[in-house]
């Protein structure tokens, strides 16, 4: 049912209701800025493809905070954007483009960037303590 | 082009791999072709060969398409979003998304940059540098690059990706070395 042999065989109801996905809701947060709520799937999604650990162990909030800050710093720098921190149009853009499940920093650690290894550290409290290191 | 944390790879006794689709997908031919010729990429600048078998849990590598929650701990999303998976080696898990709409040919036209449809040679090429030990690169060119727009097709190895996969297994004695098409090249090759 979900092989198609080329685009003109995907039935054009199915095309209509599949054109949008779940991250598409990312756009609305383009240009937001500490104070601005709902951003909490976001800092799952960052997570998910590890810019927030696995163990942090709070709940998510929807403060723009230094976690989500950082995860996004870390994001902009992966991807060869402009490095801000903050959730800028390019960069909302490539967040809802469809990728890999695999996450691009595993256990705390990305070498996606030019070979060069950014360590994260996390202390665990939401807030307390979060730092990219660079090595 | 990156690597798994401790560099993990398959073992100097596994470099003739099997792979073998889940026989409850019943894919077609075709559907199992454009794997066939994903491998044969990888294959071409390595000493790895794979050969498809029909044993699928005693294959090296498994692929299957499923939905949401299938059992690994990293459930798909639906249409778009996360495509698929697959877990470094030796573990050979490759998984699919099957909400999407998958294309198994490249003859598209410029229609598919507009809709939903995902290449599917283009995320087995990606995924397979997965199971062979390879991470994300931030190369855009490259295959190891996270993301893949629609109505993209992506399926020639870079130079990054294959200076990656030698690093792990060495080099195929009968690649040329040639350089890998420009980008130029290739986005020609491009839907849309």
């Amino acid at each position: 049912e979900f092989f198609f042999p080329n685009v003109t065989g995907i039935p054009p109801s199915r095309l209509l209701n599949t054109t949008r996905n779940l991250w598409d809701a990312f756009r609305n947060f383009t240009g937001c800025r500490p104070g601005v709520d709902g951003l909490y799937k976001l800092k799952q999604y960052f997570q998910r493809f590890g810019y927030i650990p696995e163990n942090f162990s709070g709940n998510f909030t929807d403060d723009f905070d230094d976690i989500l800050r950082h995860a996004i710093e870390m994001y902009q720098r992966n991807f060869r954007l402009n490095v801000s921190g903050e959730l800028d149009e390019l960069t909302v853009r490539h967040l809802v483009i469809p990728r890999c499940g695999n996450p691009d920093i595993v256990n705390g650690s990305s070498a996606m960037h030019g070979g060069k290894k950014y360590e994260v550290n996390f202390a665990g409290r939401r807030g307390q303590r979060f730092h990219a290191l660079k090595r | 082009y990156s690597l798994f944390p401790g560099e993990p790879r398959w073992p100097e006794d596994r470099r003739q791999l099997t792979y073998a689709f889940d026989p409850r997908n019943a894919l077609t031919e075709e559907v199992k072709g454009v794997f066939g010729r994903a491998f044969a990429r990888w294959a071409a600048v390595t000493k790895l060969t794979f050969t498809r078998v029909e044993t699928f849990p005693d294959s090296d590598i498994t692929i299957g398409f499923y939905t949401g929650d299938h059992g690994d701990g990293e459930p798909f999303d639906g249409v778009l979003g996360t495509l698929a998976h697959a877990f470094s080696p030796p573990s050979g898990r490759f998984h699919l998304d099957s909400d999407e709409n998958w294309v198994v040919s490249g003859d598209v036209g410029g229609i598919l940059s507009m809709t939903s449809a995902v290449d599917l040679e283009s995320v087995a090429v990606h995924e397979i540098g997965h199971l062979l030990g390879l991470g994300h690169s931030t190369i855009e060119d490259s295959i190891m690059y996270p993301t893949i727009s629609t109505g993209r097709r992506k399926v020639e190895l870079t130079r990054d990706d294959i200076d990656g996969i030698q690093y792990l297994y060495g080099t195929n004695p009968n690649f040329n070395g040639s350089s890998p098409p420009s980008t130029q090249q290739r986005e020609s090759s491009d839907f849309g």
